[in-house]
């Protein structure tokens, strides 16, 4: 299901959910969730939307349905601490590997996973102050080494 | 037209919004 364009802004939330779908289930299901959240104050007038998200809803449904025995499907509270968890376990492996020196790929991929994961918590509410400091240098430091290893510069 | 397809417009997103609340056991 592609994502239209009116929708980018989600796109990698919606494809983190896809990487998931298998792995944890439960993050597939939040990262759908932001997805549709966010998507509906984007744009669900025009029919690509509409359609996208009408969609959406079906497959959410559906997983709500999959997962009605998942205590972070069927209390908020509960899902909340496990995409936090989620999240700051990536956050916290990206940082291990990026103070060790070791730049690559999967690092990177993390921190910027980190940061979209760190998006999705706002379903729960408004996000703490300290995770909103992780947000923000996870998705700086994704994109600081991927420029860097792009260009073929040593980060600092 | 016009009309008909805002009000169609506006009924799914009506529809979206009842079954996310719906979702989240809002309702």
């Amino acid at each position: 299901m592609a994502v239209p364009a009116q929708l980018k802004a989600v796109q990698h939330h919606i494809r983190t959910a896809q990487e998931h779908e298998k792995r944890d289930p439960v993050v597939a299901y939040y990262c759908r969730l932001y997805g549709m959240q966010t998507g509906m104050k984007l744009d669900s007038k025009t029919p690509e939307c509409r359609k996208f998200l009408m969609k959406l809803m079906d497959q959410l449904e559906m997983m709500k349905k999959d997962l009605s025995d998942n205590d972070s499907i069927t209390q908020e509270l509960v899902g909340h601490a496990h995409i936090e968890n989620y999240a700051l376990k990536m956050f916290l492996y990206a940082d291990n590997e990026d103070r060790s020196g070791r730049f690559h790929k999967n690092m990177i991929k993390s921190f910027y996973t980190a940061s979209l994961l760190l998006d999705v918590l706002s379903v729960f509410g408004e996000l703490s102050e300290e995770n909103i400091q992780h947000r923000k240098y996870a998705r700086w430091k994704a994109t600081y080494i991927h420029n860097c290893l792009k260009n073929g510069e040593a980060p600092q | 037209i016009g009309s008909i397809s805002t009000s169609v417009a506006s009924a799914e997103q009506d529809e979206l919004s009842q079954r996310l609340a719906r979702l989240r056991d809002q309702i």
